[in-house]
């Protein structure tokens, strides 16, 4: 899975 | 995190600042609806249901508490207290808001990134997002004298979906892997919806004139 699965924005 | 997300953010926060100012110290809510603060305090509770779970940076739980904290003392504050409550304009506060929840859960539970309870969840949360100040919108419309915070709250609001949408751009560039297309999407709506109103208070504000919408 790419890292970017993790919502980190707001 | 890069420039636009920081500023996107910080308009966000000023846009609930500037709210919480005009309720808390000038004890107004008017021109405010109550209606689109509800769905704020729903999208928020929706999204931010991994807030315990799932750490990222100490900068986002901050801010989510915040977001969180905020958007429910706000309905708080219209709802419950004595004098604020008073100010709240109810007759002209009359959008449908609840027949904005169930489409916006149906389409969650049609397109999200993982039919997960959590994921269904954030989608929706971004699609009501993106819906929920149409009834400030529309009580905008039918407020004859809209006070200066009231349009500094809206326009911060604004800037802040369209500052994200620059970084969206930037970090579709950046990061190989950063495609969020609901949020892309749901979030260029949102800002369409600001279109007219960024166009009124643009204007009224180079030509130094009260703000107001035509109807």
């Amino acid at each position: 899975e790419p890292s970017s699965y993790d919502k980190d924005e707001l | 995190m890069n420039a636009f997300r920081l500023a996107g953010d910080m308009t966000h926060l000023l846009s609930v600042v500037v709210l919480l100012l005009k309720i808390h110290t000038i004890k107004s809510c008017a021109g405010i609806s109550l209606k689109t603060q509800e769905l704020y305090a729903l999208v928020f509770a929706a999204r931010y249901l991994d807030l315990f779970i799932h750490f990222i940076s100490l900068y986002n739980t901050v801010m989510k508490l915040v977001f969180l904290a905020s958007s429910f003392s706000i309905v708080w504050y219209m709802r419950r207290h004595k004098i604020v409550r008073r100010t709240y304009d109810k007759d002209h506060d009359t959008f449908r808001h609840h027949f904005l929840v169930l489409p916006c859960l149906a389409l969650a539970l049609l397109i999200n990134e993982r039919f997960t309870f959590r994921e269904v969840m954030w989608a929706f949360s971004i699609y009501l997002e993106a819906v929920a100040i149409l009834p400030q919108l529309v009580l905008l419309q039918r407020t004859r004298n809209i006070d200066n915070l009231t349009g500094q709250y809206v326009f911060f609001l604004g800037a802040y979906r369209v500052l994200y949408i620059l970084n969206w751009i930037y970090r579709y560039f950046t990061e190989p892997h950063f495609v969020h297309w609901i949020s892309w999407v749901a979030g260029i709506v949102q800002t369409l919806l600001y279109a007219d109103f960024f166009y009124y208070y643009i204007m009224s504000w180079k030509n130094n004139v009260k703000l107001e919408l035509p109807a």
